[in-house]
């Protein structure tokens, strides 16, 4: 996965991902492609959440999966979760879970409860912070004013870190792939640095959904694992999403 | 210009919006969910629209498992284990998942498999 979210030199906050999935699931060889991957395109769909006739909140989904891994509260904020891998994962707190430990939260019950009931960017961010989970994740989460931008780092129990935007620092951007940020990503899944070459290339001012879409379109930040790209303007209100494909040659991660 | 090595690294792409060529697919298209239904009915709109695809989806994971576990036994274990697990869920999730499982035809348990598969991953 590779999530952004940037803040143009006029303000406006855009967010952006690419969803991977299905790594080491199956790989079709005629095809060369995941074949969890190619079964989860069909199921994309864009949803919109209403509760008395009012839009409460937009995500891009998998249907069939009540989770929420990307979503927006108009005009309130943005959320995206990637994958965060530790050996302290999910299974230990499955385990917990069957042996009737259950005061933590799975991770897309807890970002869907997030865009469901979190009325403000810092309410969601605290929330998404502090609540215990089950699983290890990174959060990217934007707001609706200049600086709210930020990426969390979760452990099961603990928020490790929270790298926000600093326009003073000129952060105008933060960007996760899915290696914490303060380390090297794995030296065989580099997509961090030419993400951040093409976001930098593009520069501040220039920045809008169209040109995120350019950085979240070049290989290998796209690759055979994407399944959507999702576009979202807070202040518009406003989520796009488009299935990928990733023509070879094209990194299989 | 791209490298055909490992990663494949290429120039910063530019003009790919609006979406066309070879790396779009398609547009996502939109649902509602009403979330003033009760949970067991709100995604029945969207699965009956996707229950082909999720079946599919599904039953690809199945062959997974099948081909590590040849015996079925861990399929049995989902389709037995998973169900009781959907009453521990918090509200309105598990019901949620008990109504996609009867909109979709689906076992219950393999459609619990998916919504907990980013826990079940880390495994």
């Amino acid at each position: 996965c590779t999530s952004v979210v940037a803040e143009d030199d006029k303000g406006n906050l855009f967010h952006g991902r690419n969803l991977d999935f299905g790594l080491f699931l199956g790989w079709d060889v005629k095809n060369k492609s995941w074949t969890v991957s190619e079964k989860l395109k069909p199921l994309v769909v864009n949803l919109d959440f209403r509760r008395n006739n009012q839009t409460v909140f937009k995500s891009t989904n998998f249907a069939g999966y009540v989770g929420m891994l990307t979503g927006i509260k108009p005009h309130v904020f943005t959320l995206t979760m990637n994958e965060r891998f530790s050996l302290d994962g999910g299974y230990i707190g499955i385990l917990e879970w069957i042996l009737g430990q259950r005061d933590g939260m799975w991770m897309s019950f807890l970002t869907r409860s997030v865009l469901e009931n979190a009325n403000s960017y810092e309410e969601a961010k605290t929330r998404l912070a502090q609540t215990k989970m089950l699983a290890p994740a990174y959060f990217i989460l934007g707001g609706n004013s200049t600086g709210q931008g930020c990426i969390i780092t979760r452990s099961r129990l603990l928020s490790l870190d929270v790298l926000e935007i600093d326009l003073k620092l000129g952060r105008w951007y933060v960007l996760e792939t899915n290696y914490d940020h303060w380390k090297e990503p794995l030296f065989l899944d580099d997509r961090r640095t030419p993400a951040m070459k093409c976001m930098n290339q593009t520069t501040q001012p220039k920045m809008s959904l169209k040109t995120m879409y350019d950085v979240l379109s070049t290989k290998p930040v796209l690759n055979k694992l994407t399944t959507y790209t999702t576009l979202m303007q807070v202040s518009e209100g406003s989520l796009e999403a488009y299935i990928r494909d990733c023509p070879n040659p094209c990194m299989p991660w | 210009s791209a490298q055909f090595i490992p990663p494949f690294t290429e120039d910063c792409r530019a003009d790919m919006y609006p979406p066309n060529g070879p790396t779009f697919r398609a547009a996502v298209g939109w649902y509602t969910v009403d979330l003033d239904l009760p949970p067991s009915k709100r995604w029945t709109a969207v699965i009956t629209e996707k229950k082909t695809d999720l079946a599919n989806m599904i039953e690809a994971i199945k062959d997974l498992a099948n081909a590590f576990v040849p015996s079925g036994r861990l399929i049995e274990l989902v389709d037995i284990a998973l169900p009781l697990m959907v009453n521990t869920l918090p509200d309105p999730f598990g019901e949620e998942i008990k109504g996609i499982a009867a909109a979709s035809g689906l076992p219950l348990g393999e459609v619990v498999l998916f919504n907990i598969f980013y826990e079940v991953f880390t495994v």
